[in-house]
């Protein structure tokens, strides 16, 4: 069959979750904002990836998305945290 | 621990409950604000000291969306509550999300003991694990508080930063804190395997890892999803057409719908039709096409007829006479894929599960993340 793509609420959903606990930042400089960020979601979903023992692919899968999903601490996983 | 490894200064601490949830009694929110504290106490030498106004070592607060931190909590579900490492002025503080509906001991909302000790596990300076079953793992998962036990990770993380508890005898580590199994440990032998709705479970001492068709493993003490389940089985099997999971303990059988102790278990072993003479099932394995359920007892094996409810004729038998190239007692067995899986010390034996044909040995962490 097709194989699925992550919606646009999954996608909003793995961004925010970045956020919160792998340290994912806003790109400001809006000449090479997008690809940077690309690149940037790819290496923290890596990260991610990572610490939980999934496959790193960077690419939000369905094994990564669930983890998203899951009721957890709010104190993030890898980044700094003051 | 967090970068920099901050911790408290001295072993003698405060803590304050500045506000309570309404989901659960004063009573309630105090025993399991105490008795979370103590998780840490009893392996460390560190006391805690509640104190009724100013300002405490640990603030302990519920709030809601933006709470007075640049950490704002976000409804019910995905953030539950969030701790602060040891440090002046807020550090130390637990704040929990008072969108969620905290519970005592109910699997039915979020055990405020286990948040709180995994809390307070910040608070005194850890960050989070990723050994999944470990206190200090980032996702909540549910545990029956009376049976909750400090995992060895958590144990190690705090003591690293503390100390051990001089006062208890015997010292630490608690021999009654279970260790978490590990995948890579090339002399792991595990207890049982078993399928148990498309995905395959794989037994060691107080715990599982659970595998799904998406091949994502957890790892997870038993007691965690079969609350009446005991710990260290000796083997395991799911009749599908039943959905009914069955445990076996020395002359003892469990049966689970789900996570359900089906009424009127555990039975005993002559329940199968086995002889009073066998002390122990060392692996069994339902074969679902033909409705027979192997028995194996070391290096022999009965042929159940779970159809028929009775014992099939001219069992036992040999497992070599049955499985060539078996010559080891089996410790566990399990089917995937149109093969028979028997394990035996650190080794497992690939058969054809209709030719019995062996097809080739594999260790004992195939399936497992190593």
């Amino acid at each position: 069959g097709p194989i699925s793509q992550p919606s646009d609420k999954d996608e909003a959903t793995a961004e925010h979750y970045l956020k919160s606990f792998y340290n994912l930042t806003d790109v400001t400089d809006e000449t090479t904002a997008v690809r940077r960020e690309a690149i940037q979601l790819t290496e923290k979903m890596k990260e991610m990836q990572k610490f939980f023992g999934f496959k790193v692919t960077g690419k939000l899968d369905k094994e990564t998305m669930e983890m998203m999903k899951k009721p957890r601490c709010g104190v993030p996983d890898v980044a700094a945290y003051s | 621990t967090f970068e920099g490894k901050p911790k408290w200064q001295t072993n003698k601490l405060t803590y304050r409950i500045l506000n309570y949830t309404p989901d659960m009694s004063v009573a309630e929110v105090d025993t399991s604000m105490e008795k979370a504290l103590q998780v840490w106490a009893k392996v460390t030498p560190l006391k805690f000291t509640r104190i009724y106004s100013g300002t405490a070592d640990i603030m302990i607060s519920f709030g809601t969306r933006y709470h007075g931190d640049a950490y704002p909590f976000d409804g019910p579900q995905g953030t539950l509550a969030h701790a602060f490492a040891p440090s002046l002025a807020i550090g130390g503080d637990a704040h929990f999300d008072d969108d969620e509906f905290f519970t005592f001991r109910s699997s039915k909302g979020f055990v405020l003991f286990l948040v709180a000790a995994h809390e307070f596990g910040h608070s005194l300076g850890l960050s989070h694990s990723n050994v999944r079953g470990a206190l200090m793992f980032p996702t909540y998962s549910f545990t029956d508080p009376n049976h909750f036990s400090l995992p060895s990770d958590d144990i190690r993380g705090i003591q690293s930063l503390y100390g051990p508890n001089r006062d208890r005898t015997p010292i630490q580590p608690d021999p009654e804190v279970p260790t978490t199994p590990n995948a890579c440990d090339p002399n792991l032998i595990l207890d049982a395997v078993t399928t148990l709705r498309g995905e395959t479970m794989f037994f060691k001492d107080s715990f599982f890892w659970r595998r799904s068709p998406s091949r994502s493993v957890t790892q997870l003490p038993i007691k965690r999803f079969w609350l009446n389940a005991p710990n260290n089985i000796d083997a395991a099997y799911e009749d599908p057409v039943q959905d009914k999971l069955f445990f076996f303990k020395g002359r003892q059988v469990w049966a689970f719908n789900g996570i359900n102790l089906v009424p009127g278990y555990p039975k005993t072993l002559s329940s199968f039709g086995l002889p009073s003479s066998v002390r122990k099932v060392s692996a069994a394995v339902h074969v679902k096409s033909s409705g027979k359920t192997l028995l194996f007892i070391d290096k022999v094996y009965y042929s159940y007829d779970a159809r028929a409810k009775k014992m099939d004729r001219r069992y036992p038998q040999r497992v070599e006479s049955g499985f060539s190239e078996m010559t080891g007692a089996v410790t566990a067995a399990h089917i995937s894929n149109g093969y028979i899986y028997l394990y035996s010390g650190t080794n497992v034996y690939e058969f054809g599960l209709y030719s019995k044909k062996y097809l080739r040995e594999l260790k004992n962490n195939f399936f497992l993340p190593c």
